[in-house]
């Protein structure tokens, strides 16, 4: 402790301008804008921030280990191989690929909070839907999507058969219509047991890809709940937690980039 | 490959001259002076102001060589271009000078997440962008 106390206090006795140009070096190598964030909100969601805390420390452990497999249970992991803070539910996808290819090969993680959310429940005529939106932050300068995940959060709830089957599916809001349905993309779909708890990762790639490229295209998802018997259930119904839930349990969006051509270095 | 003339003028930097049985005289060896070591200076992120804004990792280490190398070239330099002049040297000719001991041997990837403006949480991968294991 004694020496990481003189490592701990030796950057403190530099003088002023040592200080600025030592932090004008982290922010170069760290690749960060010039300056922290402007007005951090009083109690952010925090869903992502914990997935994507995962993720670092499983991107920084396969670092130091040299291209050895990104660590975390293989079981439960999302479909592009979260860290196990986040398992997913089985999905219906038998194959999941390699654990963690597409993080390890990642050179951008971005996770979006949910800007807009909208549904038409018990209230409504079916069939029941739920709406959200995304603010996707501009493309990373040279880089494409590689991957991207929603990210919904399932609780249990009661009044239903645990053994009951339901089928989840994530449609793209690709063009909206005044008076008529808008016109719907399927996504990615997914069936589970109604008594599971747990996180649940459906594929958008191609939506964000689209919403990257096209920023006004992005009029977000629509998701929507089903029984064996196509009877339409409202998502919060069958506990589907929304911005209103516990923070630690907000639903995301999760986009993994990749560097087009190899990074060059900055001249430092 | 011409061995150098005994008589011929000292190099600018008086690069040592290896004796009859090749070790290297050493002309800081018994001076006391501190042998050339990895050091590390750890910043705070803390310190910086940047908590709530990076959220991982809580601070930045930055390793580097200062000591006396066993192969001085020179006092003028400091540890790092001494390094790799020595490296330089080295390859040209290898008998006769040996490798630098604090050049870099590896360089390590680094990641930082943080949030950006509209808080969105960001995780950003450098690879080959750190030097934390030398020579010496």
């Amino acid at each position: 402790q004694q020496a990481e106390a003189v490592v701990h206090s030796s950057f403190r006795r530099l003088s002023g301008r040592e200080k600025k140009e030592m932090q004008r070096e982290i922010l170069s190598i760290l690749g960060l804008p010039g300056r922290p964030r402007p007005h951090p909100p009083l109690r952010p969601p925090s869903s992502a921030p914990l997935f994507m805390l995962d993720l670092y420390h499983a991107v920084s452990a396969e670092g130091d280990e040299e291209g050895n497999a990104v660590p975390g249970n293989g079981a439960g992991m999302g479909k592009f191989g979260a860290a196990d803070g986040h398992a997913a539910l089985p999905t219906l996808s038998t194959h999941t690929p390699p654990l963690g290819t597409v993080v390890s090969e990642a050179d951008t993680v971005m996770s979006f909070v949910n800007l807009v959310e909208q549904e038409r429940d018990l209230l409504q005529p079916r069939p029941y839907w739920k709406e959200f939106r995304f603010d996707l932050t501009p493309l990373p300068q040279g880089e494409t999507v590689t991957a991207a995940e929603f990210r919904i959060y399932k609780t249990l709830t009661m009044g239903q058969r645990a053994n009951r089957t339901l089928h989840i599916s994530v449609y793209e809001i690709q063009r909206e219509n005044r008076h008529r349905e808008p016109e719907l993309v399927l996504l990615d779909m997914q069936s589970l047991p109604a008594g599971q708890e747990g996180w649940l990762a459906f594929d958008v790639t191609s939506a964000s890809n689209r919403w990257l490229l096209h920023p006004r295209s992005n009029l977000g998802i629509r998701l929507y709940v089903e029984t064996e018997e196509d009877r339409s259930l409202s998502a919060g119904w069958i506990g589907l937690v929304g911005r209103r839930g516990p923070r630690s349990k907000q639903p995301f969006m999760v986009t993994f980039f990749r560097a087009s051509q190899a990074p060059c270095r900055p001249p430092r | 490959a011409l061995k150098p003339h005994p008589r011929k003028k000292k190099p600018k930097y008086d690069l040592p001259v290896p004796s009859i049985h090749g070790e290297v005289s050493q002309p800081h060896a018994n001076s006391g002076r501190q042998a050339c070591k990895k050091h590390e200076l750890y910043v705070s992120f803390s310190d910086l102001g940047w908590k709530d804004w990076v959220l991982a990792p809580t601070g930045y280490s930055a390793y580097y060589c200062d000591g006396e190398c066993l192969y001085p070239l020179g006092s003028c330099m400091n540890a790092t271009n001494h390094a790799l002049i020595q490296q330089v040297v080295h390859l040209l000719k290898p008998d006769e000078v040996p490798k630098a001991c604090c050049a870099p041997t590896k360089l390590s990837p680094i990641s930082v997440l943080f949030y950006d403006d509209n808080n969105n949480v960001i995780l950003k991968k450098h690879r080959n962008m750190v030097v934390k294991t030398c020579g010496c």
